[in-house]
């Protein structure tokens, strides 16, 4: 397949450079994106957006059909990506303790735990790839903004849908200081679990009514939260060992 | 060679044998697919099938399909259906009958759940090798998300969490009906 660009759109008589035209505030930071109209960016089917988190603060889950990549321009991070069809946890079976009723036991003992979990440290200076269609979420544990700039490839080939830049987010919802229809239609992007029915979810997730309502009410954080109660805490290999690895892969080419 | 390869193709499988499922699950059904690996001529058409039985009650956990529109058509049965866009709107949300065709673009979150008297579709993709995320069950994109991630997304307790992620763990794509359905 070829790309879909039109043609027309690439008879520019001038570049110029430009600087994001919108700015949507989220609890936890600020989503800025350029405008993804101007000659240019049709003409190379792509759309940039600059993501500021703020320390202690977590980019909600979300995905987009068209390849991103993003590099970090300051800052680290966590940054957690589910690829479709992959396993991505693995189980270990929970410690009981002797304070829980042998019910409470045995519930535990039959859920498992994770044993594993995927994620990565990102920092300043990677360029990072987040492939179309991978959910993923990015967590500030650092000590200054995390700023990350993506370039979206809206004219993929892997993008079946037009060639409007969307993200699909599974958390969240509309910030309240840019709900005007303007600026949604600006910013192609809400939280998807919301619109279903809570007794179709509760049967799906296997969880009470009042868990789904949780997860679908009016969310006026935006798209990046506060983490609440101190640091989040993830199973991961320790840092050192990291750069450890990392110096050895280097010293080693 | 490749010319006499195309032309030999195989052109036809049955798609209906339930003794070939790809997913089975005694209490909620099953799903049968053809992609170009068992029908290679389907490389070159860019497209798939998909055969699904849903037994009473039972649903098709919320997905979206990462490389392809899905346009699907009930054989047998009715289910509610409900579908989502990417702007968070129900884009769809109504009962199918058998004759029905509906139309999923590429990333839109859809589930199913089956009447009572069972659900039977016929599913047409456009990808050879068709890829679906789903949101519940064992290989989720929730579940993949670490216990803390999905509390502080969702404003939940750490309880609540570890329920969505692994109250559906043993399923893939087709769940058995709760005790409140």
């Amino acid at each position: 397949r070829t790309r879909q660009g039109d043609p027309q759109q690439c008879r520019i008589q001038q570049l110029s450079a430009s600087r994001p035209s919108r700015r949507i505030e989220s609890e936890g930071g600020v989503t800025e994106l350029w405008d993804e109209n101007e000659e240019q960016f049709q003409c190379a089917g792509v759309a940039a957006t600059r993501n500021i988190i703020q320390q202690n603060s977590l980019s909600l889950p979300n995905f987009s059909p068209s390849p991103r990549l993003v590099y970090i321009q300051q800052g680290r991070g966590l940054l957690g990506i589910s690829y479709p069809g992959c396993a991505e946890s693995y189980h270990s079976r929970r410690q009981s303790t002797s304070q829980q009723s042998p019910r409470e036991r045995q519930t535990e003992q039959q859920r498992g735990e994770d044993q594993h979990q995927k994620v990565h440290r990102i920092r300043r200076g990677d360029i990072v790839a987040l492939p179309a269609g991978a959910a993923h979420w990015c967590y500030n544990d650092g000590n200054e903004e995390l700023i990350a700039l993506s370039i979206t490839d809206v004219n993929s080939e892997t993008n079946q849908l037009d060639q409007t830049p969307r993200s699909f987010y599974l958390a969240g919802g509309e910030p309240k200081r840019s709900s005007t229809q303007q600026q949604k239609q600006q910013y192609n992007a809400n939280n998807i679990l919301r619109a279903f029915d809570e007794r179709m979810m509760a049967d799906a997730f296997d969880v009470p009514m009042e868990v789904v309502r949780k997860m679908q009410r009016e969310d006026e954080r935006g798209f990046i939260v506060k983490v609440e109660q101190g640091e989040m805490s993830m199973i991961r290999p320790d840092e050192e060992e990291d750069e450890e690895s990392e110096e050895r892969r280097r010293g080693s080419n | 060679g490749m010319e006499e390869a195309y032309c030999n193709m195989r052109i036809n499988m049955y798609l209906d044998n339930p003794k070939e499922a790809d997913v089975y699950s005694r209490q909620a059904g099953r799903l049968n697919s053809v992609n170009m690996n068992k029908l290679p001529i389907l490389r070159y058409m860019q497209m798939s099938a998909e055969k699904g039985n849903l037994y009473p009650n039972a649903m098709f956990a919320p997905h979206w399909s990462v490389n392809a529109h899905n346009i699907f058509y009930v054989t047998r049965g009715s289910a509610q259906v409900q579908a989502v866009g990417s702007n968070g709107n129900t884009v769809f949300n109504g009962r199918v009958n058998e004759g029905d065709l509906v139309v999923v673009p590429q990333y839109f979150a859809m589930m199913k759940r089956a009447d009572s008297n069972g659900f039977e579709w016929v599913s047409f993709k456009t990808s050879p090798l068709p890829v679906r995320s789903p949101l519940v069950g064992s290989r989720s994109t929730l579940k993949a998300m670490p216990v803390d991630v999905l509390a502080n997304s969702f404003q939940i307790s750490q309880k609540e969490a570890e329920d969505i992620k692994y109250n559906r763990e043993n399923h893939m794509f087709l769940l058995p009906p709760t005790s409140r359905s």
